[in-house]
Order: C-alpha cells, then structure tokens, then sequence
C-alpha cells in the first residue's frame, strides 16, 4: 500500500481544488514563509481524523474551512482526499484503489467518505490499523517535536514505542 | 502483549544505535529502562554521547544534535515497523551543511520502503528529493500549486 | 509608574506596527489591552495580519511569519529603549531568503545602537556581519575560537 | 557604554581561555552542530548572574565547569568575564572600562568580581539597573522563545513590556 495523491479543496489557505502526486521516494514541498506549506501537513492529519483544534493550530475546527482574503469570499465547506494504491492488498478492502475523504461544513456538519460513501472515523481508523499510518501517529514531524520526544516527560517516548510494538 | 513490546523494544534499541552511529559519525548512544522491573511499566531513558564527548544526559546536547539525535530515534522505530509515509516539516533547520547531507543520503536509503514528504527552505534538501512542488501565493491569502520537475 | 508604563505602551504600540510593516512590506499589526480598565493589569494582546490576508488571531500564523512578528516586536521596544547588546540564536533558521535579507537589513539599521551577536548557519547572514568567529572543535568536546576575517 | 570584549575560561567545552573581542555592529558566530557556539551564549548569561540551571541546559550548576573529554581530564573551576567600556560614563563607576566576573569552583564556593575585586551579585545588577541589560532581560533570543513571546500564556509578554517601562 502506498499514498498515490493527496487532494484537497476549501482547507485553510486552498480555496481552489490541488492535487499532489506522492509518487514513490522522497517528494519536496517548498515556498516562502506563510503561503501554505504547513497547511499541506495539516490537511493530511485532518484527513486521517484529527479532533485537536490546538494541533491543526486553529481556535475551533471551523477555522480550517478557507476564511477568504481582501479579494475573496469564504468558502463554506473544506475537503480533504487521500489516494492509496492498495495493490497489494495490504488494507483489508477488495478495491485495487482506496480513497478516504473528510468534509466539514460551516454549519458544523461533518463527514468521513470511503471511496466516496460515507461512513464513520472508526471505519478509517480500522482500515489504517496496525499499518503506522494515523493522525495522531509518529510519522509526521515538526521541529517543536523533536523537544518533546526527548523531553523529561517519558509519556511521549513510551507511547512512540508502545505504537510501534 | 508484553512478548511483542519486549520484541518491539530490542529491535528499537539496536535500530537507535546503528542508526545513531551512521549520523553521528561514531559515537554511543543507548536506550534503557529505569525505574522499575517491569518493561512495561518502567520509564525509557535516552542516551547519546557524540564521538569523544564524555556527556551523560541528552539535556547537554545542542540544538542541532538533539534533532539528529531524536531522527535517529524515529529512524531506529521504522528499522523495526516501516511507517507506509511519513512528512517531516523543516527538520533540518537547525542542521549544519555536513549534517544536512548525511541526514538527505539516509533520507534517500529509507525512502525504498516510507514515502517520505519533506517541507523544507534548505537547497542541499531540495536537491536530494525525487521532485519537488512549489506553493506559492501569487495573490494574498490564497495558496496555489506550481510543480517544478527537478530531475 | 503607572504614567511610565502607559508612555512605554503607546511607544512600543507605534514602535511595534513601524517594523511590522518594515517586515511584512505592509499588512496589519496591532497591540490591544483587554480584560480590565486599568493597563497595569490588563492582558497585552498581539493582532498580526500579512498583506492581503484575512487573520484575526496569532494562532494562525506560519512558523516563519510567527518569527518575523516576534522579531517586529523585539524592535519595536528596542525603539522605545534600546538594549546595549543583543544575542540572537539561530532565529534566522525558519526565515525564507527574502525575509532573511530583510532581517539582516534591520539589524544593520538597529546595530548603529545596539551590539548584535548572532548565531547562524545561513550564509547571506554570515555575509551581513561585521565580523565573524569560527567555533570549532577539531579535538572532539574541546571548543576552540578560529576568527575568519570578513571585510 | 557597550561590551569590549569577553573572555570564557573552564566554562563548558571551552577548556582552554578564549577571548571575543566583541566591537561595534554585528558579530556572528559560525560553527558546526555542537562544537560550542550556544556555550558562548550560556557564559554570558551566567556572567550576568543567572540561577536557573534549567536555563544554562544544566542539570546542576557544577555542570557548567569544564566536565573532561575522552582525552582531556575535567577542570576545576569555571570563569567568564565581561569587560564593558564605560567611556560615556553611563555605569556609575568612576572607571573607563568595567570588568564583571564569575567564578566557581568544583567545591561548590562561587565568586563574583567587578574589575577583580570580589563583590555581591547585588553590586552587579545595580550597576546595570536601567541599562536593560540583565541576564533575563529580553536580550538573548532562541527559536524556543518565539513561541513564548507570541503565546497565549501573557505574562511573559507582560514581564518583556514592564522591563522596557
Ligand atoms: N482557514 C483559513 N483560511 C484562509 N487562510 C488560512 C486559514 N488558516 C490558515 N490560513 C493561512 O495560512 C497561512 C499559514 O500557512 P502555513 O503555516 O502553511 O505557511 P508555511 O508555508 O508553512 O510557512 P513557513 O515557511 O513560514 O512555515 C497563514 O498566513 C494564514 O493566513
Ligand atoms: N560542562 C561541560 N563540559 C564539557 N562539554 C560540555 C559541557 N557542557 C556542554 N558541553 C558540550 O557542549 C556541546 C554543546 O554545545 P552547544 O550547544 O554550544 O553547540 P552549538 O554550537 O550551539 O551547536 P548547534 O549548532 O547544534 O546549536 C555538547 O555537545 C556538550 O558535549
Ligand atoms: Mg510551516
Ligand atoms: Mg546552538
């Protein structure tokens, strides 16, 4: 299994639809300071089911909906699309292909999609399940984690382990 | 439960320090238990003490070994349980030249088995990825894609 | 001291949004009293919005944008009372290039009364200095001071 | 008044006396990860008069004298020294130049001297009273600090704008 793009459309600073091919290796995202890099980071962790506001770096979860600009008018819906390849029949689906969708609309309402039907977070989290791939999983890095794994308080060490084992 | 996290945790503890070796150029670095004789209760302890350093406790470290020191950590996990794709948001800020390139050449190793997405302001980083995709704002406040093929 | 901290206020409220704007090339900043009628103990609050965008609280800012108003904020109470030296360490690390150059600009400006000591691996940094000192240790654990002439 | 030069000897990984002569403008610091640069930052922060080990990354005081190397046994005693220029006359002493300097030794005893002569840290800080200069003064940043400036906890920002008042 492996992610082939990532889609996302109406999150924070993406008021129009962007694809990004993952593609095997190591795939680069640069630009200057504030145009949207850390966004990309947090639709992935929205996506995969992240409930912390503090750690989408928003107020309350509505604030990841496009907010608009001096030219543009907020969006009222967010969604985020990840497209695994699953050849190899590692996720427990028949699909060759499997896409996992998150939507929130203004109004509050919220939806988690599976090739495109709705179902519920502990579908997607059952799907991911011993695979390492989760919100709140040790695979997605910023500098202020790198304090926190080495800190005094040894909770987030044994949890790093404890979710390897 | 407690067979798989004793497994788990030896696998770690030698992907730390083979890993932690390779970075540092040398050096010891350790992981054990403390504080109780129940694995799955006791605390984990770091060690690592670069090439010819007689340091004790990882609170010495700088700026620039700590990160190297918690990605050899990282590294040492997915020897033991590959992570299908992992993004790492400017890690390598506080490297300095010779540490960015060993960090990219086992960035690149690994890469065979996690997909890996790196944000990044470092050229040296830039150059290592298989391609690469520009975010820009060309009009305030609104984030579009620019792909920029590298190879 | 009351009449004293509420003139230092208004100073680095003025002082604050000058380099703000210097920073971000325009956009929004200001600095709010809010919880109680008395400035001595209300809560200081920091409203920072780039060009063009639409931002309310800080929260929402990027790393480097975080950098560049914390930075804005630092001079501006330097303008109001300026500190006779100043260690900066590796603060330059999330900058992109542009914001680096601009940052590197304003510490000229402000080293006409102010000492600056800056730690750094960036190279357009190096090059602003005045003057540089290599820290190495070519007997591992043993800091020697090397000083690279710069002119 | 403005800094001349400082001089570190036995402090941290600096075994062997070094001088930075300091001068006007900018000066950087260049060096590879862990060679000593943010050393140079703890010993004038500790020349100062400053008490949080946490601060110094110590977890003891004595941390700070030299510890030994694989090749070099540890010393004794650790000193830092500034030497202000005080032509202006802005310190209220009646000399040109104004050295301040801490020592301590292994035994625990710790020593502060202004222009070698042993005196209180008292005697320190009042000579700097109003100069902004302190060792927890706002004058010695770190990427860490960026996050306690600008966060939601408001006494530190409180504390940044009462000093300068
Ligand atoms: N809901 C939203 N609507 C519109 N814009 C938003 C929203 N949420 C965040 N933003 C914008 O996203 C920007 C931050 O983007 P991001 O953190 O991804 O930057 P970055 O590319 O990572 O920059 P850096 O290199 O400094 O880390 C902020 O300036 C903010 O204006
Ligand atoms: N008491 C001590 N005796 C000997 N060495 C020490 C002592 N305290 C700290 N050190 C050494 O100092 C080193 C850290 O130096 P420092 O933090 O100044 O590095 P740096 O140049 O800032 O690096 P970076 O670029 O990664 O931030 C540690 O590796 C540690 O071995
Ligand atoms: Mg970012
Ligand atoms: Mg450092």
């Amino acid at each position: 299994m492996y992610l082939s793009r990532l889609e996302i459309f109406g999150f924070k600073s993406f008021p129009q639809k962007i694809t990004i091919e993952a593609g095997s290796g190591v795939t680069a995202i640069v630009g200057p300071n504030g145009c949207g890099k850390t966004n990309v980071v947090d639709a992935i962790r929205w996506c995969l089911g992240e409930q912390s506001t503090k750690t989408l770096r928003s107020e309350k979860m509505e604030d990841v909906i496009f907010n608009g600009t001096k030219g543009e008018k907020p969006l009222s819906m967010a969604e985020v699309s990840l497209i695994f390849s699953n050849e190899d029949g590692q996720l427990a689906v028949e699909y060759n292909e499997v896409s996992i969708t998150r939507r929130l609309f203004r109004s509050g309402e919220s939806e988690y999609l599976m090739n495109n039907r709705t179902c519920r977070l502990k579908d997607i989290t059952d799907l991911f399940l011993n695979t390492g791939l989760g919100a709140d999983s040790y695979s997605m890095i910023e500098p202020k984690m790198i304090e926190t794994i080495l800190s005094e308080d040894r909770t987030i060490r044994r949890s790093l382990f404890e979710e390897a084992a | 439960a407690r067979a798989m996290f004793l497994e788990t945790l030896e696998g770690i503890k030698k992907g730390f320090v083979q890993i932690f070796q390779r970075l540092f150029i040398g050096g010891e670095a350790e992981i054990r238990l403390s504080g109780s004789e129940d694995p799955l209760e006791a605390e984990i302890d770091i060690l690592a003490t670069p090439e010819g350093k007689s340091m004790k406790s990882i609170t010495l470290l700088s700026g620039g070994e700590k990160t190297l020191t918690a990605t050899a950590l990282l590294f040492g996990i997915y020897l033991v349980k590959p992570a299908p794709f992992c993004v790492l948001d400017e890690i390598d800020a506080p490297l300095d030249d010779a540490n960015v390139q060993r960090f990219c050449k086992m960035l690149k190793d690994f890469s065979v088995s996690t997909q890996f997405m790196v944000i990044t302001h470092n050229k040296r980083t830039m150059e290592a990825a298989d391609r690469l995709y520009g975010v820009t704002m060309e009009q305030p406040g609104i984030s579009k894609l620019v792909s920029v093929k590298f190879d």
